[in-house]
């Protein structure tokens, strides 16, 4: 189980919409 | 969650990520959160160019964010390594 914290959530955001577009750019 | 069903695995790949950082810097929480304000200022100049509709330039980079990251993460190949993974044109 994860302890995540608001700020921890946010980085997760902040990191798989990085990797959405990332994808989106490479197809 | 509503994000159980048919989660991305951006998504969890990005859960995977921060729990790796928060274990390899328990003993350096600012480590943490030095990281965690790079990210927040790079999705802040996103969301500041996306509403300028291109009439605003970031002021923070890719390379930029990656090389910010990698001075925070040296000696830690494999996270940086990672991060490269997630940062759009690495």
């Amino acid at each position: 189980s994860y302890d995540f914290t608001p700020l921890d959530s946010s980085a997760v955001y902040v990191l798989s919409s990085m990797a959405r577009q990332r994808r989106a750019s490479q197809s | 969650t509503p994000l159980q069903n048919n989660q991305p695995v951006e998504f969890n790949h990005a859960i995977n990520y921060v729990n790796k950082i928060k274990n390899r810097f328990q003993g350096q929480p600012e480590v943490y959160k030095s990281f965690l304000e790079i990210l927040h200022t790079y999705q802040k100049e996103q969301r500041n160019a996306k509403e300028a509709g291109g009439n605003y330039t970031p002021t923070l980079t890719e390379q930029q964010v990656y090389a910010q990251v990698a001075q925070l993460f040296k000696n830690q190949e494999d996270l940086l390594s990672e991060f490269g993974q997630f940062l759009p044109d690495a």
